[in-house]
């Protein structure tokens, strides 16, 4: 496996707050679960409207899917698997897969 | 022998290594590779000198790529640069007026211990390596590190974020070798250009507070045509303006501190794409998204010949 398979499970997901509030709770999720920010680049820059992409560890991303879920916060999931991402990517190298 | 290098991938940073060496080695007339000092693990900056030979006097554009490790796309296009750049010096009229007239510095991976540790370990890694003394936490945000408004808005003082600026202003040997690099030339320097990803932007001064640049005329319309010109390839669309309003506030910028050290054509690129594949953007994105973005480069640099 790649990187030892570190990234299996993990997902990127983009979180629409649309909410002064929501951005608030986000904010707070994101520092708890202490989240790769992917867009912005500092979790200070989250306000009401800012797209923000998360690159989450499986079980993080379990924690954040509920909450948005519940709280019905607009999101949307990237990447499902980072790891079968960069497989995926990785395989469509024919001269490092012969390496 | 790398003549079949391929453009169309990405490489780990010794590959880079070997292909500067190589286009160093093979195009004398137009080439010269230098380090400008050494890593914070050792390696050295390596920076290629593109420009035809002359005595006389000539203004200079500094490229670099890689200043955070996990945008790839960054020193995949620095190469892709350099290339075409070689490539089309005797039949593209336009390339062959740059080349003439200016120096390229050309800098493809500014943060060559990120680089390395995104390609071996972490591949989300953004910082550089340097090693915290009263932390567990690596690294510093090479783009909050300079010594311009350091530690402000848009930085953190945290060792362990990714937007931290560093115990002190160019505390990282990459940061502080350009800097000192770029000062000594500042006289010549006509453009800065950074390279980062993601987010299809065109980006210029400031990003540490919201007021317009004395020179605001010039570097828009500059940035516009450039937008307009990536466009032209293949239909993405790129914002541009001032970082502070366009993306948001943030302190300590090598694109700032180039402008506030007198180069009148300060940008920052943010590549392919936004947020589609985000960092991990196919090899196969490389093409299209160094094709335009070269035109946006070619428009800037031709500029930033005129007077502003």
């Amino acid at each position: 496996h790649l990187y030892k398979n570190r990234y299996a499970g993990d997902k990127v997901i983009r979180v629409f707050p649309k909410t002064e509030e929501e951005a608030y709770e986000l904010r707070n999720m994101y520092r708890q679960l202490q989240v790769d920010l992917w867009q912005p680049s500092s979790i200070n820059h989250i306000e009401k409207d800012t797209v923000t992409d998360v690159h989450t560890s499986g079980n993080s991303s379990h924690v954040l899917l509920s909450y948005l879920i519940k709280e019905k916060v607009q999101h949307r999931i990237l990447v499902n698997n980072v790891q079968t991402m960069l497989e995926a990517q990785q395989v469509s190298r024919p001269r490092r897969k012969r390496r | 022998s790398l003549s079949k290098y391929n453009y169309n991938e990405y490489h780990p940073l010794h590959e880079i290594e070997s292909w500067m060496f190589y286009m160093n080695k093979t195009h004398p007339d137009l080439v010269s590779l230098f380090s400008i000092g050494k890593s914070y693990e050792g390696r050295s900056l390596f920076v290629l000198k593109l420009g035809k030979r002359t005595n006389s006097y000539k203004k200079a554009v500094w490229i670099d790529c890689g200043m955070h490790a996990r945008e790839w796309i960054g020193p995949a296009f620095c190469q892709w640069f350099v290339k075409e750049a070689i490539n089309t010096y005797n039949t593209d009229p336009a390339m062959k007026k740059i080349l003439n007239l200016l120096y390229i510095y050309v800098m493809p991976v500014f943060n060559v211990d990120g680089y390395h540790f995104s390609w071996n370990t972490d591949r989300f890694w953004r910082k550089t390596r340097s090693k915290n003394t009263r932390y567990q936490c690596y690294g510093v945000d090479a783009n909050r590190n300079w010594k311009v408004h350091w530690s402000d808005e848009g930085a953190s003082l945290n060792p362990c974020d990714n937007t931290y600026c560093g115990p002190f202003p160019e505390s990282e040997p990459e940061v502080k070798a350009v800097a000192q690099f770029l000062y000594k030339q500042r006289k010549h320097v006509r453009a800065y250009m950074s390279f980062h990803a993601y987010a299809q932007m065109l980006l210029y001064p400031y990003s540490y507070q919201y007021g317009a640049i004395p020179n605001f005329g010039c570097v828009e319309s500059a940035a516009h045509n450039a937008v307009l010109a990536i466009r032209s390839a293949y239909g993405i669309r790129y914002r541009h303006g001032p970082a502070s309003s366009t993306l948001y506030l943030t302190s300590g910028s090598s694109m700032d501190w180039a402008y506030n050290n007198g180069i009148p054509y300060s940008y920052a690129f943010e590549l392919r794409d936004t947020g589609y594949y985000g960092f991990l953007l196919p090899e196969g994105l490389i093409k299209p998204t160094c094709v335009e973005t070269m035109l946006a480069v070619k428009n800037i640099t031709m500029h930033a010949l005129k007077k502003c």
